[in-house]
């Protein structure tokens, strides 16, 4: 049974792609199998792979709109990762919430990723779901096929105003569409250490978490991960190569950071 | 006749509420009269200026929706600011697209914003929108509303796949609702002057408005605003303040590189 884990905020721009990416390569590099699964219309964690959407005949589009099509149809092994597999988004995508519009209220549109996706899953250790800023069907799909979510976050005034929208909505898909989704934690990125904001945001976020101990809120047992990925241009350069910034920037401190990252992850499994 | 510019990028977290804020505030503090408009849900640049949304009784959303309502009724001065004035956002726009969708085959959905504002904005000088991180129904009467385009960009290479599809949307605007609109130009925010990635971006930006000059392309005159707005840490903690950076941390390079940049958008008027 693989750990399922969904990268989630509305908010844009967080950092939710670099670390799909990223946090990916790190897991794999330690003998790990992880699947990607790009949910994203903008398809960037696809692009961020070295691949074009416009080449696609199949993706996560026809998986969730075509009844014949199946996960294995659609998976592709990254180039030269040999752990790792990704699920790859084309712009279609963004028609996918009119296409399935009529199978919402049965709750069979929120749960087709998860179906579609049971039997290929089960090939690997770690699946981590990209989703596009926004709490629509997309982002909905990838909270019934994940058991866990990582809210990436920059440690700013403005993402704080957004977690409480965010949590609401985590906790009423636990309590109604799938009843074992948890917060496994936030990653702190393109973080500034040294700042007051910084330090008072991070305080805040780890307070709300205090907070809910011993309760049976789904953030009950969320931690803000170490360590917080520090502001490194490698990581938005390794995209422009389609590769992550292990195989493109070794030695840089955004592949020691998502390294660090990849091992508090696999250190909190349940 | 005041200058109406939308600031526009489907790309979250690119600066578009920070260039609104602090753009605006260094109009004002010129002596111009600027009215500033939160088309966001998320109703981030209303935060920004110190109101809160759930305080509101009169938004844009009741402007958008309630035919009784007037632009005049909703607007407030911000504080401290006489030349500045703003149509504050609530989280009750995310329904707007749904309860106004039967009147979009009409093209009355995409203009109410325009129509309702059209008497108010004669007050002013200048009026900048403020739009969400997506291309629709909002960020259409942003763009319906307006005669000229901002885009608030990082100089990263996911940035750069965005454009295409936003730019054509613009021309599809152009082509169709509002014959008037053209690209006033770029701002580069949270700029990071030495690396090479950055100057790729910026050259490609430049490349491909030069190569439209001469043509009837919405672009054909667009620029890329001097100077790049730097990454600094008053710009983020302003909006914890309620305040501008100019107000907030007037010594910084935030408050300076903004208020260049008013002067390059000033200088820039057709
Ligand atoms: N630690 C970092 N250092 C430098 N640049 C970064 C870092 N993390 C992310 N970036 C860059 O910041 C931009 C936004 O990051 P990213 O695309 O991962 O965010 P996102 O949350 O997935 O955005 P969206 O909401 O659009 O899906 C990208 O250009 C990325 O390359
Ligand atoms: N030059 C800068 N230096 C430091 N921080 C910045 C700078 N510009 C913006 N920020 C911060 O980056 C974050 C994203 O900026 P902002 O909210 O303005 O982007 P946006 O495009 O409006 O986002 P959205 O798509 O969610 O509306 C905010 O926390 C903001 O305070
Ligand atoms: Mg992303
Ligand atoms: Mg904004």
């Amino acid at each position: 049974e693989p750990r399922r884990i969904a990268l989630i905020n509305q908010k844009g721009g967080v950092g939710k792609t670099t670390t799909t990416v990223n946090l990916g390569a790190a897991l794999a590099a330690s003998g790990l199998r992880v699947l990607m699964i790009d949910l994203d219309p903008q398809a960037h964690l696809t692009l961020s792979l070295g691949i074009d959407p416009d080449d696609l005949d199949l993706s996560v589009y026809e998986l969730l709109t075509e009844t014949g099509v199946s996960a294995g149809e659609v998976v592709r092994m990254v180039e030269g990762s040999p752990n790792l597999g990704v699920l790859p988004a084309v712009t279609n995508l963004a028609g996918v919430e009119s296409e399935l519009s009529e199978m919402v209220a049965t709750g069979l549109a929120q749960t087709i990723l998860r179906n579609k996706t049971n039997d290929l899953v089960r090939q690997f250790d770690y699946v981590l779901l990209d989703c596009p800023p926004s709490l629509g069907l997309l982002t909905i799909n990838g909270l019934t096929a994940a058991q866990e979510i990582i809210v990436p976050m920059q440690a700013h005034f403005l993402a704080l105003q957004g977690m409480g929208k965010l949590f609401e909505t985590i906790n009423m898909i636990r309590q109604g569409i799938n009843p074992s989704l948890t917060v496994a934690g936030v990653v702190l990125c393109m973080h500034e250490a040294n700042t007051i904001l910084a330090s008072d945001v991070v305080a805040d976020v780890e307070g709300f978490f205090e907070s809910a101990r011993g309760t049976a809120l789904p953030w009950a047992n969320a931690e803000v991960y170490p360590p917080p990925i520090r502001r490194n241009i490698k990581l938005a350069e390794a995209p422009s190569f389609g590769q992550s910034v292990l195989t493109y920037a070794p030695d840089s401190n955004g592949a020691k950071d998502y390294a660090r990252l990849a091992r508090s992850v696999a250190k909190a499994a349940v």
